[in-house]
């Protein structure tokens, strides 16, 4: 909700380690 | 027996799987004064964003993991994430927490604007693994397998998941004799309860809809 971003795109990040962006 | 190599592996699972916890800070959140159905709704969503970046991080320490396939690792992830955050929770609900915690919990998430129809199933299902008495190795070698899904849409390696999944299998089985000798049939009911967590998964999508709508 607001800044609504998807599952995949939180795993792609968290996979990264990129957490606030 | 648990050889040494698996009490290793054991090791590895546990310690991640305890390390890698949601922040005291956002759970403490779940515990303070009322708040409005809305509030709620966004206080949840902000928990699963939480729970599946706490997931990440566990999946990682997976022996075996990074060396999967990139799109693979995405694949087993998207597959199990609601699975292994319904397992997560369930946790929170068989675990006897302070000051009636847990029926604040229950509350909160009753009055979330979800539909009863999914909500029944969920806490049913809390309520079985609570059934259960889990250890906490248990608990960890289950998530780590349910990530571990060789089936999952999209996984094009299956065979390189299920070499990672079965030594998984083989100690948490080898655990269950040896925590439970006197219920042979416990290792069969904790690979049950991955059944029922795959309904709940099948319904999620319908349930987020409900929830959106409401």
């Amino acid at each position: 909700p607001g800044n609504s971003i998807g599952l995949e795109a939180i795993i792609r990040k968290a996979l990264m380690g990129k957490y606030h962006d | 027996e648990i050889t040494k190599e698996q009490q290793a592996l054991m090791k590895v699972i546990v310690d991640a799987y305890n390390k890698h916890q949601i922040p005291q800070d956002v759970t403490k959140k779940l515990l303070q004064e009322q708040y409005s159905v809305e509030e709620n709704f966004l206080l949840l969503t902000e928990m699963a964003t939480n729970q599946v970046q706490v997931l990440v991080e566990f999946t990682k320490t997976i022996p075996g993991f990074l060396s999967l396939d990139h799109e693979d690792q995405i694949a087993l992830l998207k597959g199990s994430a609601v699975e292994a955050m319904f397992l997560r929770s369930a946790q929170v609900f068989s675990t006897k927490m302070p000051n009636g915690h847990t029926e604040v919990l229950e509350e909160r998430i009753r009055k979330s604007g979800m539909s009863e129809e999914f909500m029944t199933p969920m806490f049913n299902f809390y309520k079985s693994i609570g059934s259960l008495h889990m250890v906490q190795e248990e608990q960890a070698l289950l998530t780590a397998i349910t990530i571990l899904t060789p089936d999952r849409p999209y996984v094009k390696d299956q065979q390189a998941v299920e070499r990672l999944q079965e030594p998984m299998l083989d100690v948490l089985r080898k655990l269950c004799v040896l925590q439970h000798p006197k219920k042979p049939q416990y290792f069969a009911q904790l690979l049950g309860r991955l059944t029922e967590l795959r309904t709940l998964n099948h319904y999620h999508a319908e349930m987020l809809t409900s929830w959106r709508m409401n």
